[in-house]
């Protein structure tokens, strides 16, 4: 079962001057980035069950918790995987998705099997030698509600040439 | 060589093929052009001088000079457009890289910079800036979003309560940035957006930074008792800055919007897809 109690009591310490500006210690900046990871895991687990229960599918859901500096082992790992966005906001949102991936074509579709123009492109990458793909495609969500987008790998360079096929997701 | 440019239907931001920084900003829709000079610059945090023996610290910002450094004059810079976005890569230094991004449908510019480790092998605290310089006549005003709460107009070297007299001309103007921080003449206003907490000023007309990491080498006796010196190599920090350009009467709006759809950013969760029917219960 999830629980947001231990985030919600993380948040609450670190609403402390020092977890804000950066004045503590450097132990306790490690105790406050020890809180909110413990936090964290148990609050997972209670957002898949709320996106199960929406969802109305018992999923093994991933969190890319550094997909801020491209890194997400599932994507990069998954041939075909669903994307899953949820939009807090009271107003419907257009929004790019960006996703490291390990291969040069997808075929991407939205909510309701219409397929959507994506791109993968290759960065240049500060931190590493190496160039890191980047999958990115348009999504729109509704007002606090999600879209549920389906990728999966072509062998064409082209996704846009694929004709859209029917799915069954719905976006709420 | 020749002019470096991204564009979308609102935005056009060009980049100088020498130095691979911006150069200016253009928005489309409302037909304002600004030349926007941005780079990064940083500090010298001060150890402690004759007028005073604060030196700068994790409570405390005092750098020793008021003329920042460049972290370089120029950048090495790379250009990629699809589509689906256009960007440029502009690498300053080992340790301080930036990318300027645009979406299709996208009314604002986003900088994405990356700084850290921060180097202090050459014995110097280092507190690093991103700063825009732009010829608009500011007169000594700037605008600044404080604890989350409404936006206040700060004014350089002046308190409104209190006579000041004014010691510290960087740190003595330097504001808590929640959000936002915002320069105008009235006509044209040039709106930086935050994802984090940072510090930020105008120390000149038409000009506006916001401090992004710093690393220091002296506890400034504050009672923390120790520097701001992360152990090992050092911490990087990756953030975003979105830069908005309107007509001051209409900017609140672009600003405002902007802000929450940032604050209360889409949430991106992958499966694998084909799990077993879900009922509550």
């Amino acid at each position: 079962s999830g629980d947001s109690a231990p985030l919600n009591e993380a948040m609450a310490v670190l609403q402390h001057h020092d977890a804000v500006s950066g004045t503590s210690k450097q132990h306790v900046a490690y105790d406050y980035a020890r809180q909110l990871s413990a936090g964290w895991g148990p609050c997972e687990v209670l957002l898949s069950n709320a996106l199960a229960r929406l969802i109305g599918s018992k999923e093994d859901f991933s969190f890319c918790r550094e997909l801020n500096i491209s890194i997400c082992p599932f994507s990069q790992g998954a041939a075909r995987f669903q994307v899953i966005v949820y939009n807090p906001l009271g107003r419907k949102v257009d929004w790019m998705v960006r996703l490291p991936v390990s291969q040069t074509a997808f075929t991407v579709k939205d909510p309701s099997g219409k397929t959507v123009h994506s791109d993968v492109v290759l960065l240049p990458s500060s931190d590493r030698q190496d160039v890191s793909p980047e999958l990115l495609f348009p999504a729109s969500v509704p007002a606090l509600g999600f879209s549920i987008y389906s990728v999966s790998p072509v062998l064409s360079r082209n996704p846009r040439a694929r004709a859209p096929q029917p799915s069954s997701q719905k976006s709420w | 060589s020749g002019v470096l440019a991204i564009k979308n239907e609102f935005i056009r931001a060009t980049f100088d093929p020498d130095t691979g920084l911006l150069m200016e900003i253009e928005n489309l829709d409302q037909k304002l052009l600004l030349p926007v000079r941005q780079a990064f610059f940083w500090y010298n945090a001060s150890m402690g001088d004759n007028e005073s023996e604060q030196a700068s610290g994790a409570y405390i910002f005092r750098p020793s000079r008021p003329k920042p450094l460049p972290v370089s004059r120029w950048a090495q810079i790379r250009l990629v457009k699809t589509a689906l976005v256009q960007e440029v890569h502009q690498n300053f230094s080992a340790w301080c890289s930036q990318v300027v991004r645009l979406y299709p449908g996208q009314r604002h510019l986003e900088l994405e910079w990356t700084v850290g480790p921060i180097p202090v092998g050459d014995g110097w605290g280092k507190e690093v800036i991103s700063r825009f310089d732009t010829p608009l006549e500011t007169r000594g005003l700037f605008y600044t979003d404080s604890n989350g709460r409404e936006i206040l107009q700060r004014r350089r070297d002046y308190r409104p309560t209190w006579t000041l007299n004014q010691t510290e001309p960087v740190a003595g103007n330097y504001y808590p940035v929640n959000s936002r921080i915002y320069i105008t003449d009235e006509n044209v206003q040039l709106t930086v957006l935050t994802d984090r907490s940072q510090g930020g000023s105008s120390l000149r007309d038409g000009s506006l930074e916001l401090m992004v990491h710093r690393r220091l080498l002296r506890d400034d006796g504050r009672g923390v008792g120790e520097p701001l010196l992360e152990s090992g190599t050092g911490v990087w920090v990756r953030g975003r800055h979105l830069v908005l350009l309107d007509k001051a009467q209409v900017a609140a709006a672009g600003h405002r919007l902007l802000a929450e759809k940032e604050i209360l950013a889409p949430q991106v969760v992958l499966a694998t897809g084909g799990g077993a029917p879900y009922r509550p219960g």
